[in-house]
């Protein structure tokens, strides 16, 4: 079988007609630009590892899905990342949860993976751990979005009863 | 939530998934990403395999773990093994989805939801999707 990658981007209520055909064409070509990162390792011969982080940071740095920049926020206006990987090979895994100022979660969960004798390392001692390392640390309002924002503000007025969040705006 | 899984030129798989959680979640939340089994897994004697979607129902499911046991243990074949834990999310009031890879190949994307943000490379090709009946 020749090498396979597959990306998802977030399920949710995503229905036609719900977006700009703008908003849609940028999402298609995100999540091609996300796969192209991958394929690019395994059509070089490169590993699966490689590959999964490869997507992945590119759907970090683009704020149009709820990871890394362009997360949803916190009842508190706050972003808390979670991220994790595997590798099939060896059944070697590493994750980081409630993270705030770490650019790329997956790229620490891989050094916990890698670089830790852990599995799992979370919130202030995993960005600890990140900084030792040299991984890159953001400021928190690196990772804020308007659009977060004020889904924040609908799911939030919704919860009070003052007006309707859809489905898209809970799940970011 | 994003994810990716893949398998190589040498048969391994691996999973990675990263997300922010879900809009007003208390802090200190944490959902099925970083729980191994239940938003990540990855074996080379089953699948590789990364979900999305109401991340508390994933956990309860150990969703992505049980996957590889209905193909590893039960002998399932990946796309109805899928369906079966898809109906299991169901039931229990979860909605979402996965990607899922064996291997030898063989990759699922289902979802019980009106749409996924979604794609595949194989073969030197790549094709994307975003609403359901994509």
């Amino acid at each position: 079988m020749p090498p396979t990658l597959l990306i998802h981007g977030g399920a949710g209520a995503i229905e036609r007609g719900k977006s700009t055909p703008e908003h849609e064409a940028a999402l298609r070509s995100a999540l091609d630009e996300a796969l192209a990162a991958g394929q690019a390792v395994l059509d070089a011969g490169g590993p699966a590892l490689d590959a999964v982080i490869a997507s992945v940071r590119v759907m970090e740095e683009s704020p149009l899905f709820n990871a890394g920049r362009g997360a949803a926020l916190t009842c508190e206006g706050t972003i808390e990342h979670d991220a994790s990987v595997m590798d099939g090979a060896e059944r070697r895994a590493g994750a980081v949860s409630a993270t705030k100022r770490i650019r790329s979660p997956i790229l620490a969960a891989r050094a916990v993976m890698e670089r830790s004798p852990h599995v799992h390392l979370t919130a202030d001692g995993a960005e600890a751990f990140a900084r030792s390392i040299g991984l890159e640390i953001v400021p928190e309002w690196w990772f804020f979005t308007p659009e977060r924002q004020a889904a924040l503000e609908r799911v939030q007025a919704a919860e009070r009863g003052e007006s309707g969040a859809s489905e898209r705006d809970r799940h970011g | 939530t994003v994810g990716a899984v893949a398998l190589d030129s040498a048969g391994h798989l691996a999973a990675a998934t990263s997300t922010g959680g879900r809009a007003n979640q208390w802090p200190g939340r944490v959902g099925d990403t970083p729980v191994l089994g239940a938003g990540t897994y990855a074996d080379d004697r089953t699948i590789a395999y990364s979900g999305t979607g109401h991340g508390e129902t994933f956990m309860r499911l150990v969703l992505g773990h049980r996957l590889a046991c209905l193909v590893e243990l039960a002998g399932m074949p990946l796309p109805q093994a899928s369906a079966q834990v898809l109906d299991e999310l169901a039931a229990l009031g979860g909605t979402g989805g996965f990607i899922a890879l064996d291997a030898r190949g063989e990759a699922v994307m289902p979802h019980n939801t009106p749409g996924m943000y979604r794609g595949i490379a194989r073969g030197g090709r790549r094709a994307v999707a975003i609403f359901g009946d994509e």
